[in-house]
């Protein structure tokens, strides 16, 4: 359609810009309280020794996110769509410029949250990557496709929760690989801190294989 | 909008069906994977006994959520939306001559999984529910405030996971009543059943007093 044309020739303006300034960029999708901005907080705990981290929140409304991740010190910008239910690419083009972007390694892209729509505008970035409560259930792959096969990586949060729960995670991760064969998945939890060394891993690699 | 004016006429047009059939009609909505349809299998094993009920599923894509409704053994339709992120009045209007609905008290419509969208779009309904589930957090009230403003009831489900969680209950009610002071709130555990017969009088209750 004319409107995924126009959002695809910002994307790209903003991605030769991205490469300009040598920066990753990640947008990180899921559902509503999936746990995107926990991710987050705990993945500049980890990273903010390495490397130089900025944040670019969106939400309908509000600034809450944007506040949890200033009390990490990086540099983070408050989109408000006012009724759009996913951040399009001139959406970011717009707060571009509230951004050191020459003083960043990685800038990751908090979607809002919704399991629909945001999987279908780029915004320049280098990958999506989603993630899964599991307490969302294991059905959510064939329900919701368009998400996980836009993906290269499937972040299972909450896994603490997994003694109280029901959900098969064997057909949920077959179900994810059915989509998209190639996804990586890392199955954590932003409570205790389990599986987000090997996130951090994982997204410190791919930084460095692209610098 | 222009599609905004011609999704109410539709809606005009259900609606007027609706009355004619004496039938009292939910839309049902919340964010993927909150427990719609697992408060809607409870909800028809309480109601059945005493009440005709009929469900309208709606996904983008799937037929799991119809199934687990047919095996309660009342009438159900899946709508594919092939990609919208919620269902609209049209969409229902085309369904609606394969349920019997003369034979019917209340239909439910499970709308997408999605906190946002969907209560923008009326479908003829008489009244919109919103389910929350505590593992989704305390802000979403003021991050995705419209459903909970358009919303009569808010389900609050899987109460029996509050042992496990750090969610402030009080101040998610406070904030959700700040949005929608007449908001009848439920608390629920789909799995334990816990707070689901004060649920299922509440409806029993307006179907009821609307006859
Ligand atoms: N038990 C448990 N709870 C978690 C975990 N990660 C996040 N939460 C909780 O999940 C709820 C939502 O977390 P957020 O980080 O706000 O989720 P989000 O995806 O950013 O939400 P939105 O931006 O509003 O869509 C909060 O109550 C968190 O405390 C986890 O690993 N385990
Ligand atoms: N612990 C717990 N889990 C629940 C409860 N209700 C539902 N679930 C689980 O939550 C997951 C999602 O439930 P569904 O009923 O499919 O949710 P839904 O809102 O219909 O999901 P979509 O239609 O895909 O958006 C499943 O794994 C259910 O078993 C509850 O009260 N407690
Ligand atoms: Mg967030
Ligand atoms: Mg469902």
């Amino acid at each position: 359609t004319r409107i995924l044309e126009a959002n695809e020739r910002i994307a790209t303006e903003n991605r030769r810009l991205f490469k300009e300034k040598g920066l990753f960029v990640v947008n990180l999708m899921s559902g509503p309280g999936a746990g995107k901005t926990s991710l987050l907080v705990r993945t500049i705990e980890l990273l903010k020794p390495h490397l130089r981290v900025g944040v670019i929140e969106g939400d309908i409304t509000g600034t809450e996110d944007a506040e949890r991740i200033q009390s990490t010190g990086v540099p983070v910008v408050q989109i408000n769509t006012g009724g759009a239910c996913h951040l399009d690419a001139n959406m970011i083009q717009e707060v571009l410029p509230e951004l050191p972007l020459g003083e960043l390694d990685l800038l990751f892209i908090e979607n809002v949250g919704n399991l629909v729509c945001p999987a279908e505008f780029n915004v320049g970035e280098d990958m999506k990557v989603m993630l899964l409560s599991v307490t969302e259930g294991e059905d959510k792959p064939l329900k919701y496709p368009l998400m996980f096969q836009q993906s290269k990586a499937l972040v299972i949060n909450k896994i603490d929760l997994l003694p109280h729960l029901d959900i098969d995670m064997e057909s949920l991760k077959e179900r994810a690989r059915a989509l998209n064969r190639d996804m990586e998945i890392f199955e954590v939890s932003c409570k205790t801190s389990e599986g987000l060394e090997s996130w951090t891993t994982y997204l410190t690699g791919l930084i460095n294989s692209t610098h």
